[in-house]
């Protein structure tokens, strides 16, 4: 079957959250992870990109609603915490999407043209995900809503 | 139905490219996703986490068969290119994995307690997959495999 996105879907209910210039060492990010299980609190996105000289952050993002809670359990491990709640996660979500090329950059364009900044990624086959700004969000969704023509009835507009 | 890990995946043959140091404004992504769209190159994980100081690093897995084209076609659009092809993702497949505390952080811990260092993190709801140095792949496999106590039939040892 060939690649195609099926749906957009906007989660405006997101805080992101990360934790800065942690050692890149083993254990590290288990560490920071399980104090967050340990207060029940259910992560959404977790994005880390390359190590430089010897550190590294990790990104999170989380239910607004569990941001106190979130923010106190980094912060008592000792870890620089930064959080936004002004943000919203904005999704194409299809199949093949990792083998169809240029997807994930019809969606960033559509974002483009509208001067719609692209704060975070994280994709996987059935999906891509971008992190932008709250205040853009709806316009975001309409945007990359037209980009792969998809009309009223196939739009998943809010996760959860 | 509750959150469960499925199985674990192991793909041996990525590459990891950075684009590094990148003007944080829109359009950014859109081209250099659109550069490889062009030159037919699928890419596997697109990661990027948050910007600083108004530039950001964009990081993709590729199939290393595809690195030198890849770089060449980054490097054209005058960027400065990280390649690294001893690189491996492992991930775990599952269910409700966004909803589920603390899959993650049981993940990371197995490798953790192998001294496995964790390079790179992106996640949806059923996913959670690691980038980690080949050198490392298989014995990083064995050990999420156990934490997770899948026997042999639930493995997916190989994405294409
Ligand atoms: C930074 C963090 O991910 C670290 N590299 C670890 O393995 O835990
Ligand atoms: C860095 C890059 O993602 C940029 N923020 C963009 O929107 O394209």
């Amino acid at each position: 079957e060939a690649p195609s996105v099926r749906g957009v879907a906007l989660d405006q209910n997101q805080t992101r959250l990360a934790v800065l210039n942690v050692p890149d060492r083993p254990g590290v990010a288990a560490q920071i992870l399980q104090s967050l299980a340990d207060k029940g609190i259910p992560l959404d996105m977790i994005i880390q990109s390359e190590p430089a000289q010897g550190v590294n952050n990790i990104a999170f993002t989380i239910k607004t609603t569990d941001r106190y809670e979130a923010e106190r359990t980094l912060q008592q491990t000792g870890q620089a915490v930064m959080v936004d709640t002004d943000v919203a996660k904005l999704s194409i979500v299809g199949l093949g999407m990792a083998q169809a090329k240029g997807i994930a950059a019809r969606m960033f364009q559509a974002l483009a043209e509208r001067d719609i900044n692209i704060e975070m990624i994280a994709t996987s086959e059935i999906k891509v995900s971008c992190i932008i700004r709250q205040s853009r969000a709806v316009e975001a969704l309409q945007a990359v809503h037209q980009a792969f023509a998809l009309n009223g009835s196939q739009e998943i507009p809010i996760e959860r």
